[in-house]
């Protein structure tokens, strides 16, 4: 079963960890993308 | 049950061998990791190659078939794959087709994709790590610089992948890069393959800068926001970005959505760079010429 | 998952768990047994009487049961000496997963576990890309290097080779933002924050039972969760799972289908609850060891790999 159960609702999600990371200067220059971080997490979460 | 039959490649921490698998009489090739080569015990590159190829089996990534400790070395039983896409590139006798092109493109995104839908990134991809098996399958291999997707927090070493197909990110010292990176890789081969030379030869860290900076433009903060937040960013000589004229002009043999496709992988800000899904549904692959049957390409 | 060498080599039910140590014990057993007969008659000649019915009394193989409480007491300590060394958390969690692995491929009796935990840690942070050089790791922990060296192939092998470890702490993550996202605007985010802490320690200590061996990490998460708030966790997987579930039973109603077919899950709630619940129980159960029952087969363990000690 290769789909996914889950949809990234990022509005709905209270993070300040991850809100703080997406702010910062040298997390955006690097390419870092909140979606990519909450992907990752909710995989393994339904894996 | 894993004879050695010929030495083929010997590295900092590994010999290579060819051999063959007693019970099937399969060609495998053995990669025998010299304990003694670390001071700290197992090297990380074979720990990397071990951790992750144990979790990865598809087919456009190099098999492991077995794993074995013979008198103090570990030995990587690998797949055997006899050529790769440097051999190729290099050996102009060899003729090839924008078909044959898209078809080791297919299969080496397929090969990456499977890795980072695993949060597992490759950091070394480039044309000799791309491996060519007896029925055409491109297979990614070299898992020595491969880590999973860091922890958010996680501080990332940008001294990784070789320097020709190291993402700008990298050069200006990126410690937060994501899978973006082996996209870019991705995408000077497929540059390469067009030109059949090395699109972005730099000669050093500071000359790759600079080499490919001119070939691409020097990115600003418009189009690659926090870029200038790099402390290597100052300094820089401004380039500005070849015309799409420019580009078809440097890439004769690509049609517009060839030229799409890499301008995609090639893109500066790797927050907008395109990932691997995006690549394999993009419109190149969809277009004639179809990808050749690997098993057809000579 | 299921293409996990997680999976693969290291699930099992709580019948092959058992099997699996009565083998490894069995063998040891029998090894050491011959060896302490060796040691007798080789030494019959200075051996007085009652050196031999010394022997035979204490030298005694400890048990299969024995084992698992040493091993227990050993991971323990493992993880205080991760912690000690400030280890991330993930590092703590691989380091005892390794430890416990490798006393599932091999006997207290053939391998000392003091012997292995250095080893174990400073593998699992190699292997975590928390590289820590053998000269500042010896120097942390006060043991020569060789010592923790010597046995990284033998813990490599008999790991099988398997490094990549899923832990319950990144599904952690993710159903700390799907409960937000399910129960949205039902639940307190400072109070998700407290139970987002309690559950890592309380899948820390899970990481140190069996419960690896019989559950997906994700499930374990629930467990963690379920143990930290019951009704939180109920609601989320009622809302999340049984829906959908009930729908599927009811159908008539044609919106349901859209339910299905939106979110196509195939978890049937009943059976997660069941699962996620008799988890809960088996992290809840104490694994605590007496001391002096710790030194009693330590004890035992001694004198059958040196006789000589008694």
């Amino acid at each position: 079963d290769a789909s996914k159960r889950f949809t990234i609702n990022d509005a709905l999600y209270e993070d300040p960890f991850i809100k703080d990371l997406q702010e910062r200067k040298e997390f955006i220059a690097s390419g870092f993308r909140v979606d990519y971080v909450y992907n990752r997490v909710l995989t393994e979460a339904f894996m | 049950e894993y004879t050695k039959e010929k030495k083929v490649g010997e590295g900092t921490y590994a010999v290579v061998y060819l051999g063959t698998k007693q019970s099937t009489g399969r060609s495998i090739a053995v990669k025998e990791i010299k304990s003694s080569a670390f001071k700290d015990g197992l090297d990380m590159s074979a720990i990397r190659e071990v951790k992750y190829l144990q979790e990865i089996q598809h087919e456009n990534v190099i098999e492991l078939v077995d794993i074995f400790l013979a008198s103090e070395n570990l030995n990587l039983v690998l797949e055997f794959l006899p050529s790769d896409l440097e051999v190729i590139i290099k050996d102009k006798s060899i003729l090839f087709t924008p078909a044959d092109i898209k078809s080791w493109m297919l299969m080496t995104l397929r090969g990456v994709h499977h890795c980072h839908r695993n949060f597992i990134l490759h950091r070394d991809l480039k044309p000799n790590n791309l491996l060519i098996a007896p029925d055409g399958q491109i297979k990614v291999a070299d898992f020595g610089l491969a880590r999973t997707v860091p922890s958010p927090h996680e501080i990332l070493t940008s001294n990784v992948v070789t320097r020709w197909y190291r993402a700008p990110e990298l050069l200006f010292g990126a410690k937060h890069y994501t899978s973006a990176i082996d996209v870019w890789s991705v995408g000077v081969i497929f540059a390469e393959l067009m030109l059949r030379i090395p699109y972005l030869p730099g000669k050093s860290d500071i000359d790759q800068v600079e080499v490919t900076f001119r070939a691409l433009g020097t990115p600003t903060d418009r189009d690659w926001p926090d870029v200038s937040s790099f402390p290597a960013y100052n300094k820089l000589q401004m380039y500005t970005p070849p015309s799409r004229e420019e580009l078809r002009r440097r890439f004769i043999a690509a049609s517009e959505n060839a030229l799409d496709y890499l301008c995609g992988m090639l893109t500066m800000n790797p927050q907008k760079r395109w990932n691997t899904v995006q690549c394999l549904e993009s419109e190149y692959f969809k277009e004639a010429p179809s990808p050749t049957e690997p098993s057809k390409i000579k | 998952f299921r293409h996990s060498s997680q999976y693969r080599f290291w699930s099992f039910t709580p019948e092959q768990l058992t099997q699996k140590r009565i083998q490894v014990n069995a063998q040891a057993t029998s090894s050491v047994g011959e060896s302490l007969r060796n040691f007798i008659s080789e030494n019959q000649a200075n051996l007085a009487e009652e050196d031999i019915k010394s022997i035979e009394e204490k030298a005694v193989p400890v048990t299969m049961e024995e084992e698992i409480k040493l091993v227990s007491i050993y991971a323990k300590k493992l993880q205080g000496i991760a912690q000690h060394l400030n280890l991330p958390t993930e590092v703590v969690g691989t380091s005892i997963t390794f430890f416990r692995r490798f006393y599932l491929e091999n006997s207290v009796l053939q391998m000392h576990p003091k012997l292995i935990v250095l080893t174990t840690i400073f593998l699992a942070c190699k292997s975590e890309n928390y590289f820590i050089g053998i000269d500042s790791f010896s120097q942390k922990t006060k043991r020569p290097k060789d010592s923790i060296l010597k046995y990284e192939f033998q813990l490599l092998e008999s790991l099988r080779f398997s490094l990549l470890v899923h832990h319950p702490f990144k599904p952690l993550h993710g159903f700390f933002l799907d409960i937000q996202a399910v129960l949205h605007g039902k639940v307190d985010l400072k109070y998700m924050g407290q139970i987002y802490d309690k559950c890592k320690k309380t899948i820390t200590e899970a990481l140190l039972t069996d419960v690896v061996y019989f559950y997906t990490p994700p499930q374990i998460t629930l467990a963690a969760l379920l143990l930290e708030d019951e009704a939180l966790t109920t609601r989320y997987l009622e809302l999340k799972f049984h829906g959908n579930f009930q729908a599927a039973s009811d159908s008539t109603n044609q919106e349901s289908n859209e339910v299905i077919s939106k979110s196509n899950l195939t978890i049937n709630f009943d059976v997660l609850m069941n699962l996620i619940t008799s988890c809960k129980q088996q992290i809840e159960k104490p694994t605590t060891v007496s001391v002096e029952e710790a030194i009693a087969i330590d004890a035992k363990v001694q004198f059958c790999s040196d006789p000589n000690k008694l």
